[in-house]
């Protein structure tokens, strides 16, 4: 069969005008290393599934995406990470999600499918189960950026002046919902 | 939100999906990401596809889960599968963002509604394409 592989990094309110283009060049180079570590896997007779999983490995492990190092924060903020696999000659899935100290979160995914007996894996258990299989965890703080921090810190100034500019509780929900409904971009 | 598809020299294919989720998120708020079907879906038998996006809308329209059905069942391709999706009840109903498709014989698709999406990809004996806007 022939061999393909495809990935992104996110989708949504990128611009050409809101971009360098050291930026553009660097987003670029990530890319196609995410891209060539998976054709590689391929090219050697490697499975769709361990080239998916190392393509996936060196955009988590980049600040520039928002996934692994790199993930926006919670409204806490903390970060809390997803991820899920699935394998198209088995039908066999796994996922995991709302884990806080996990590395590389679809390798977690990864194992949920090929060691559990499970689907998906939440939060602490999903962490307890990683603990089991010798995956160690790592502090949440790893995943902090400042580019992050600072999106956080404008998602809440814009909830403050919401309040601010709101007569009364009604309006404040009012206002509060058509805010969120824009906002809500994954 | 990242995410990569393949097939191998088997011809099996295979789809993953992760994400810090969205900016701000409360109460354990979970997106299509982590959701089979939703924002990841791989079947030898149709495709394989990772979505990036509106999270809440990609749950609701079962994104990744319809493209690879239009495939299986009325035999379409898989660009044509992806932009029906998400430029049709999708789109209209206010719902943004993308998927990368894969399928058993090495086709590659990349549909997305919004101004970008970093996105690259690599077929046998070629170099990698790496695009961001449209």
């Amino acid at each position: 069969s022939s061999i393909a592989i495809a990935i992104h990094g996110g989708a949504g309110t990128i611009s050409p005008q809101s971009m360098t283009s050291a930026q553009k060049l660097r987003y670029e180079a990530k890319l196609k290393q995410a891209t060539d570590m998976g054709y590689n896997i391929l090219a050697k007779g490697g499975s769709s599934i361990e080239a998916i999983s190392a393509a996936v490995n060196v955009l988590e492990d980049s600040p520039l995406f928002n996934a692994g190092i790199g993930a926006v924060y919670t409204y806490d903020g903390a970060h809390e990470l997803d991820a899920s696999i699935m394998d198209g000659k088995t039908l066999n899935a796994g996922a995991v999600t709302g884990v806080k100290h996990i590395q590389n979160p679809i390798n977690l995914a990864r194992l949920v499918m090929t060691h559990s007996v499970h689907v998906m894996l939440s939060g602490e258990g999903a962490e307890e189960f990683a603990l089991q299989q010798g995956m160690p965890l790592v502090a949440n703080s790893t995943f902090d950026t400042e580019r992050r921090y600072q999106s956080l810190l404008k998602a809440k100034q814009k909830l403050h002046d919401i309040k601010a500019k709101s007569k009364s509780g009604a309006d404040y929900q009012a206002n509060y919902v058509n805010w969120d409904n824009s906002y809500k971009m994954g | 939100t990242v995410g990569a598809v393949a097939v191998d020299k088997q011809g099996n294919i295979a789809a993953a999906t992760s994400t810090g989720g969205m900016t701000a998120k409360r109460y354990g708020r979970i997106g299509d990401s982590p959701i089979i079907g939703a924002g990841t879906w791989a079947d030898n038998d149709s495709c394989a596809v990772s979505a990036t996006g509106h999270g809440e809308y990609f749950i609701r329209f079962n994104v990744a889960s319809d493209i690879c059905a239009r495939v299986k069942y009325q035999g379409k391709d898989i660009q044509k599968a992806s932009d029906e999706v998400i430029f049709g009840e999708m789109k209209q109903a206010g719902g943004t963002g993308g998927v990368i498709v894969v399928d058993a014989k090495g086709n590659v698709a990349m549909s997305f509604n919004t101004q970008g999406m970093y996105r690259a990809f690599r077929k046998q004996g070629q170099q990698a394409q790496v695009a961001i806007f449209k």
